[in-house]
């Protein structure tokens, strides 16, 4: 044991900090961004008649290395990271993506000139998550 | 797409339903595969624009025809009731429909007579097509929406009688007579600044709409008098009502994929509360979370 201990080399008190810089969440981590949208941009106010403005949102930005529960992620994603990052680049590192909506609801004129009140399911992304 | 359980969703058209000719204009990379199920045919308008690159949107829609402009005020209305400004639905307990459509009568079949031996009988012969409801559109309640102009004091109470008859043609026989099952009934409601009297039709056209009928062929006697029964027996003439041929209204539960299904949304929220499940992987948490064991016994004694 004293030679073992003899022969190592005196290892720099180890930096806690430095190791866990590997974990923090990157700057521009994942999350939800608002967008806002009005029908008579795409010029569709001629038969999209409600809602005026329509706010579909999106998500974006890095997902953090480990991803655990912040995300409700599966562990699927850490094990595809680590294969991003030790085995092979080409497989593509996680992605921001959303995880859950809200439906739109939308009042159109048909081709026939009847009028429709419809609820569309999946519309609005309200909740992001690395996968 | 994942099914949810709710079968192969069928031609929607509206938003994200687009009639079939729209995919034959569809750029060749957006368009569904050889021999696949209808379910995929409804290439919404939205993919079209997205194939359309270089053109301005809007530019490829084919010209609707301008719909009754009461009809529309009236829609107006409904969405106010059914969804906020941001256009996401209320939830009312009694809203159980996730499409409303509001079909006006045909212009060639609108003509009225009147039989002057019987005083002031409104009588309207209405066409309505229906080719806009889809197989997955279930009816659950439908209602002709007579809106009129009257200068009547507003306090006054109307009764009116109303006989409806449903034309409908009958292939079996070669003679091909008009069959028609008629109904009448009558109705008492106070005119209050209303703008809009609805007739609720369901159970009489419940049997056409289920069958998938295009169009449904209705006459519709309408005569209204001043007065209340209850009070006088003797009701005053008949009031001269502009009134304007109705419209059909129909309230659909959309069955496909796309539509919006309150009952799902409301079981889907309760088996995954929005609460972040926790994840017990060696590299979930780095700083080694001390509770790890806890949270790990509180799993088990839940799963038990």
């Amino acid at each position: 044991r004293d030679e073992s201990l003899r022969e190592a080399p005196a290892t720099p008190p180890y930096n806690l900090s430095e190791y866990f810089k590997q974990f923090l969440f990157p700057q521009n981590e994942c999350e939800l961004h608002n967008f806002r949208l009005s029908f008579s941009q795409l010029k569709w106010d001629k038969w999209i008649i409600a809602p005026h403005r329509y706010s579909p949102q999106y998500c974006k930005g890095d997902c953090p290395r480990v991803v655990g529960h912040r995300y409700g992620s599966p562990v699927h994603t850490m094990v595809q990271n680590i294969i991003y990052e030790k085995l092979d680049s080409s497989v593509p590192k996680p992605s921001c993506v959303p995880a859950e909506y809200s439906p739109l609801s939308v009042l159109t004129i048909e081709p026939d000139g009847s009028i429709v009140y419809k609820e569309y399911e999946d519309m609005i992304a309200t909740k992001c998550t690395c996968r | 797409p994942h099914s949810r359980g709710r079968g192969v969703s069928d031609r929607t058209p509206g938003l994200l339903g687009a009639p079939e000719d729209a995919v034959s204009g569809l750029n060749p990379l957006l368009r569904p595969p050889k021999g696949v199920r209808r379910g995929y045919a409804l290439l919404p308008p939205l993919l079209k624009v997205l194939s359309d690159r270089g053109r301005q949107t809007g530019e490829s829609e084919a010209p609707r025809l301008q719909p009754d402009s009461r009809a529309l005020r009236y829609m107006k209305r409904l969405y106010k009731m059914s969804a906020t400004k941001e256009g996401i639905p209320k939830a009312h307990k009694s809203h159980l429909y996730n499409t409303v459509r509001l079909f006006t009568p045909c212009s060639e079949c609108k003509h009225r007579h009147r039989d002057l031996t019987k005083g002031d009988v409104h009588s309207v012969d209405l066409l309505f097509n229906l080719d806009r409801v889809t197989a997955l559109e279930h009816l659950l309640k439908s209602v002709l929406l007579y809106s009129f102009d009257t200068s009547l004091p507003i306090s006054s109470s109307l009764t009116c009688m109303c006989h409806l008859s449903v034309k409908e043609r009958d292939f079996s026989s070669q003679v091909c007579p008009s069959l028609s099952h008629s109904i009448a009934f009558s109705l008492h409601f106070e005119v209050r600044k209303r703008k809009w009297v609805e007739i609720d039709v369901t159970s009489f056209l419940r049997p056409l709409i289920a069958t998938n009928r295009r169009n449904i062929h209705m006459a519709v006697n309408f005569t209204c008098l001043m007065g209340d029964p209850q009070q006088n027996t003797k009701l005053e003439n008949p009031i001269n009502m502009a009134l304007v041929p109705p419209s059909l209204l129909l309230y659909l539960n959309d069955t496909s994929e796309q539509a919006y299904h309150r009952w799902h949304s409301l079981r889907h929220r309760r088996k995954n509360p929005v609460r972040p499940r926790q994840r017990s992987s060696p590299l979930a948490d780095p700083t080694g979370d001390r509770g790890e064991e806890n949270s790990q016994g509180k799993r088990a004694s839940r799963r038990r």
